[in-house]
């Protein structure tokens, strides 16, 4: 048996509208620790790792581990029907081929209930390391996003260097160049607006845009994003889900031929 | 351009 109540409905849609277009599919892993989703896109490319604590949950119970499969479109359609402040209660039997959510206005003038199917999904899971990164960068989220929407636009492959200068972020294409740089700004009067740079060695990697782009849908769950990055390795892109949780994506670098 | 690696290349079938 699997109740859930959370109290900021609002955060589900958040996480779901941000993951949707990466990944059709995918299970969602309920214990005790509370929800996990691990999930690559269809290229085998991206990753992403979900945690939602228990005790973001002002109810939690789940009496056996459960996996339950689900369409993200279908999970994103029912959540649309959640009002942005709505409860949000999630309930399954632990046999059962559905679970049921049911939201209730902040007012408790409305309460509406939906029960969507599980499917079977036969998905990887990935061990993922524990790694000491090269260089961090938690910048504000908005930032990240327009960096690489405006990208985006003259090329399809940026290189991530970060030096002691700062974080850039280059790309290339018919139109010519682009080089945007991040500085560490901690005296920024806004919190929102500071970035924080921790470098332990220099390090420049080359992703696809694309990705990094789609893991900004994730924007209005945070006000900062953090860039991990290390040698040869996955750029790991986390947005924290409040004090409840995260929102992990981890991006397969491009290598030269 | 730039060869896209897989992430079966940096982490294990767990």
């Amino acid at each position: 048996m699997l109740e859930a109540r959370l109290v900021q409905g609002g955060m589900l849609k958040k996480v779901v509208d941000a993951v949707k277009d990466l990944v059709t599919e995918a299970n969602i892993d309920v214990s005790s620790s509370g929800f996990q989703l691990q999930a690559m896109d269809t290229s085998h490319v991206s990753l992403i790792a979900m945690h939602l604590r228990s005790d973001a949950f002002e109810h939690f119970r789940c009496d056996r581990a459960m996996s339950m499969g689900m369409s993200l479109a279908n999970l994103a359609k029912v959540l649309k029907c959640a009002g942005n402040d709505d409860i949000v209660t999630l309930k399954a039997n632990d046999d059962g081929d559905t679970v049921t959510f049911m939201f209730e206005s902040p007012k408790e003038d409305r309460v509406s209930d939906f029960e969507l199917k599980l499917m079977d999904i036969d998905s990887e899971h990935l061990g993922i390391p524990d790694t000491d990164y090269c260089a961090t960068v938690t910048m504000p989220s908005g930032e990240y996003a327009r960096i690489c929407k405006d990208l985006s636009s003259i090329g399809d492959t940026v290189v991530i260097s970060a030096t002691k200068d700062g974080v850039k972020f280059t790309t290339s294409g018919d139109v010519g160049t682009a080089n945007v740089t991040v500085r560490q700004n901690t005296t920024a009067d806004k919190k929102e607006d500071q970035t924080i740079i921790d470098l332990k060695e220099p390090v420049a990697l080359t992703f696809a845009l694309r990705y990094l782009t789609s893991f900004a849908k994730a924007t209005p769950l945070a006000t900062h994003v953090t860039l991990s990055m290390t040698r040869e390795l996955p750029v790991m892109v986390e947005y924290a889900i409040q004090d409840m949780g995260f929102l992990r994506f981890y991006l397969a670098p491009k290598i030269e031929d | 351009s730039p060869l896209q690696l897989r992430l079966y290349e940096f982490f294990l079938n767990s």
